[in-house]
């Protein structure tokens, strides 16, 4: 599983 | 999204917009520091590297990001092409703008190293932009607090920036509250950001309202 984390804000 | 990040995000976005109307309707550069322009280039393409990924979160984010890295480099190339157009105009700026950045770029490296989400380039490079935001407008305000007076687009253009952050705050507890999720980092930096504002936001709003009450009869 991709574990890189996603920043949703700018 | 809730309102506070849509108003955060605009704020954010009203406060270049305000800059580079400033720029080139004023066609002066007087009071506004190049280091904290560079600084903030330097913030964008170190947290946006998730663009290279293409792992694109949503449309509005992907026009934001690609929006704020080219509006800030914008900023300085208009600030660099006034070497040639107003040369006075820019000898001035090297002259007050001596705010060491060095520092503020030591600090924040380390801050990234010690403090991220996970040991990865990508990661400690959205650290580093992190820190490093919270602290770029203080070339800025040095100079405002050294030179005592500005343009009034210049002061509106630090309250906008200084309003997106401080909205981002409402914006994580709406978001923990919701969602039950919350960045501890970016939270800590958004903190440090608005107590680096908050000084000026109390000389903008004495200011504002000092000149409100000499309009009085």
């Amino acid at each position: 599983v991709d574990s890189t984390i996603v920043h949703d804000e700018l | 999204m809730n309102p506070f990040r849509i108003l955060g995000d605009l704020s954010h976005l009203a406060s270049i917009l305000v800059l580079i109307f400033n720029i080139k309707s004023t066609n002066t550069i007087e009071g506004i520091s190049i280091k904290t322009q560079v600084l903030y280039v330097l913030v964008f393409l170190t947290r946006y590297l998730d663009l290279f990924s293409f792992r694109l979160v949503s449309f509005y984010n992907t026009i934001m990001k690609l929006f704020f890295i080219s509006s800030s480099i914008y900023v300085v190339v208009l600030l660099q092409r006034s070497k040639t157009t107003q040369a006075v105009a820019y000898k001035t700026m090297l002259l007050t703008d001596t705010f060491k950045v060095q520092y503020i770029l030591l600090g924040t490296l380390i801050a990234a190293f010690v403090i991220n989400h996970k040991f990865t380039f990508v990661e400690i490079a959205w650290s580093f932009s992190v820190w490093l935001e919270s602290v770029a407008i203080l070339p800025q305000l040095f100079m405002l607090s050294k030179s005592g007076k500005s343009k009034s687009l210049t002061v509106h253009y630090i309250f906008a920036l200084g309003l997106y952050r401080t909205l981002y705050i409402p914006n994580w507890i709406w978001r923990y509250h919701t969602e039950g999720v919350i960045d501890k980092i970016a939270l800590a930096a958004g903190i440090i950001q608005t107590l680096v504002y908050s000084d000026f936001f109390y000389l903008y709003y004495k200011k504002v309202i000092k000149r409100s009450a000499l309009n009085l009869p």
